[in-house]
């Protein structure tokens, strides 16, 4: 699987797409959706299509795709192999989000997050399909929150296409087990030849699952964190075991808008501090205040120095 | 100049992890 | 920390010749505040500056591959080193006598003030603030007020002319100091320069003297 245009920048998202079959454009076709890397603390995650005319699933079940979380990464590998020599009759297409695109997702003001992620990039694949001519009829998918509203969101936005949501759709459906095979041969790719844009030398890649409860995973993120930069962009900061080893190892970093939509201690301390507005009215005591500084100074954030 | 205050002072890998453009 | 970013002028961090004539940073009595303040003298005390810090809250610096929890930018700039004698000649004229000067500049809790008179420009212009006599060849001072507020209000007239030459806003009105406008504007009158050209200098100065400078 050819992952160059990926690794040109992972810290962006990007889609890697194979050929469409002309059969995908001449018949009626079923579409699978699935995803690679939720859970983990590192690396991306991947979103998956696969697709294949309607009356060539039986095919489909014949390349043996089906049970694909069983799988060892060597018997993905070999299987996505079969499905990409299925070029006649099987196209694939995949959305890779890059941890940093996840992370600054999750974490910028107006929140995106996974979930919402989720469902755009699959959106996104479905309507490439479609925008690539492939004559759809029927998409399955995986639940992504609840089942039924995500249902009717996919059948609103794709009108026309039979539209089924169900919980373990892999081991339903041959066509998600086929983007699911797909979707993890890309992230297991991602993740063994991440190119470290940070300069770190030689790093080690034993990771162990990436799984935030994985002992081998919490070492190597433990061993890779920079006191005052944090995190290479391989790991996904915004995930909570990230930001628990940053709090407690990084040093403190302080932002301006560090307050803004967090409550907490400072926001209503700054209540206290508050005068009354009753303060303003009424004569002032002469308090032997000291002279303020010339607004020259104050407009230009100017002050005398005492000592360094 | 920094957007930000870090309680630090001391060596950081600027070279590596921070790249400036214009 | 031991390093802090700093705009200075080239004559501040010229070579100095020898060792013991390298520019220091010493801290005197601030003539607006009483309080301590940081200055510079450069190399051989040629020349007094002023320190003066750009802070906004939550900044730090990159310094090479180092970084710096204090994100103070420093600018270091000329000083009048008249401005820092002159408190202790105003202290001393209420006795009214003539004094030499070193007797003059004396200070217990600064006690590098006397530093600022091995400063060519500070006894030149001593005149400028007080009454001179020479006795049997040593030279005696006498605070003078009408001296002292004609020579701040030749401070503040250059100061009004500097403030109109770099177009600095005066006026009432609040306006970002990056706003330029194209055409000059008219609503800044002569008494809003005056008036915040005394205000400039009045941060040199103790109250009592800015309030006379003031009337005057």
């Amino acid at each position: 699987m050819d992952l160059s245009a990926f690794e040109a920048d992972n810290s962006r998202s990007c889609r890697l797409a194979s050929g469409i079959p002309e059969a995908c454009r001449t018949e009626a076709c079923c579409l699978g959706i699935d995803e690679a890397g939720r859970g983990p603390v590192l690396g991306p995650m991947v979103y998956g299509i696969c697709f294949c005319p309607v009356s060539m699933k039986q095919r489909l079940q014949d390349l043996k795709v089906a049970d694909s979380k069983t799988l060892s990464e060597e018997e993905r590998e070999r299987l996505f192999r079969k499905l990409d020599k299925a070029k006649d009759f099987v196209g694939w297409a995949l959305q890779v989000l890059s941890p940093n695109t996840i992370s600054t997702s999750m974490l910028q003001r107006v929140k995106y997050n996974l979930n919402a992620l989720s469902h755009d990039a699959a959106i996104g694949l479905v309507q490439y399909a479609l925008d690539c001519g492939v004559q759809l009829k029927e998409v399955y998918v995986d639940t992504v929150g609840p089942a039924d509203k995500y249902q009717d969101k996919l059948s609103q936005r794709f009108p026309g296409v039979e539209v089924t949501v169900r919980p373990k759709a892999d081991s339903l459906f041959p066509i998600v087990s086929a983007a699911s095979i797909c979707a993890k041969v890309a992230r297991d790719h991602a993740v063994k030849d991440w190119q470290f844009v940070e300069e770190l030398g030689e790093t080690e890649m034993q990771y162990g699952s990436g799984y935030p409860n994985d002992p081998k995973t919490k070492a190597w993120l433990s061993q890779h964190l920079d006191p005052v930069f944090g995190y290479p962009q391989l790991v996904r900061f915004s995930w909570s075991t990230a930001r628990t080893l940053l709090q407690s190892k990084a040093v403190p970093v302080h932002w301006d808008d560090d307050d803004d939509g967090e409550g907490g201690e400072k926001a209503s301390a700054a209540k206290q501090n508050c005068s009354s507005v009753l303060s303003y009215y009424g004569r002032k005591k002469n308090e032997g205040a000291k002279r303020l500084p010339h607004r020259y100074f104050t407009e230009r954030a100017l002050e005398t120095v005492g000592d360094l | 100049l920094l957007p930000c205050e870090v309680e630090h002072n001391g060596p950081a890998r600027v070279g590596q992890y921070f790249s400036p453009a214009v | 920390a031991e390093q802090w970013v700093v705009i200075a002028p080239d004559s501040v961090v010229e070579a100095p010749k020898k060792a013991e004539t390298e520019p220091v940073f010493i801290r005197l009595r601030n003539p607006k505040t009483d309080e301590a303040s940081l200055y510079l003298l450069s190399n051989n005390t040629q020349q007094l500056y002023e320190v003066k810090a750009f802070k906004e809250e939550y900044h730090s610096w990159f310094i090479g591959q180092t970084v710096q929890h204090d994100g103070r930018l420093l600018f270091i700039t000329p000083m009048d080193p008249l401005f820092l004698v002159l408190p202790y000649f105003l202290k001393a004229g209420k006795e009214g006598k003539f004094q030499p000067v070193d007797q003059v500049v004396v200070d217990e809790d600064f006690p590098c003030c006397s530093r600022l008179l091995k400063c060519p420009k500070t006894l030149q212009a001593l005149c400028h603030i007080t009454e001179e006599k020479e006795i049997g060849g040593q030279k005696f001072n006498r605070y003078s007020k009408e001296k002292t507020l004609e020579w701040l209000k030749k401070k503040v007239d250059r100061t009004v002319k500097a403030l109109k030459s770099s177009n600095t806003c005066v006026g009432g009105a609040v306006k970002s100091s990056t706003f330029i406008r194209t055409k000059h504007n008219s609503e800044e009158k002569e008494e809003d320069y005056i008036r915040y050209a005394h205000g400039l200098i009045s941060e040199y100065i103790a109250e009592d003297l800015s309030l006379d400078l003031h009337k005057y």
